[in-house]
């Protein structure tokens, strides 16, 4: 049985609001030893920003604020998806990350290719 | 049957010399829209930085060497290793890509969770 979202999803949220510096983001992504953050503005999920986003701004020369390096339109996907469903929407994207979201527009996870990728270990 | 490495690593070798600063380690990544670069120093794998380094370094408000904020110590794979075997690897060192190396020690790929992802979209 293919297994859902919500059995592999990694379920620690990390959240940023979009008014905040890059360099709060990046000491979330320290702190938690993870790559992707979900941006809110008043608690609703508005942008994405990640280790890759960061590293750009960097060789962009640029520390602005989460809102200006974000990416806004978020790809998402919900608990109860399957995860190859899932894994061909991360490829067709070319990302590493999607958030979870609940029926109430909630980031309740985040599920990663490092959690799929280990799918491939089971038994081992 | 089990795929091996070869068969699903990305075959995009992207390097910086351990001398360089963290900007161009940035710049490749930016460019060549990936999260792990192979550090070589005169041609020899000495380390790997990653976006996530990158983001480290910002939080640390360090603009430093890549020699400085790489990881010295690189997990590597061979290309003929099934990949249950090396995505358990990743799993254990709780890291999202690995250096192939070949048996004269270069790098000829880079495996990441990624990859091992897109395995389970096969035929979707
Ligand atoms: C296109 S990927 C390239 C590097 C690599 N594939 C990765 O995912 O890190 C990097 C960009 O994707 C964006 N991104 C990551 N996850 C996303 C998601 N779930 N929805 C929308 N954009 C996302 C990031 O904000 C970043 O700008
Ligand atoms: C421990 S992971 C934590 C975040 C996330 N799991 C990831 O892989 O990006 C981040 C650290 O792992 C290191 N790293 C990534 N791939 C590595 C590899 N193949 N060998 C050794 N260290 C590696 C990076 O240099 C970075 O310092």
């Amino acid at each position: 049985k293919t297994p859902v979202v919500r059995d592999v999803m990694g379920e620690k949220v990390i959240t940023v609001d979009e008014s905040a510096g890059i360099i709060e983001a990046a000491g979330l992504m320290k702190q938690n030893e993870r790559n992707h953050v979900s941006v809110l503005s008043n608690g609703k999920l508005v942008g994405i920003i990640t280790s890759w986003d960061i590293s750009k701004a960097v060789a962009d020369g640029n520390t602005d604020t989460v809102n200006a390096c974000m990416t806004k339109n978020v790809i998402t996907c919900s608990p109860d998806e399957t995860i190859d469903v899932v894994a061909k929407r991360l490829t067709e994207f070319k990302i590493s990350a999607i958030p979870v979201i609940d029926s109430n527009q909630n980031v309740i996870g985040m599920l990663t290719s490092e959690h799929i990728s280990k799918l491939f270990t089971r038994g081992k």
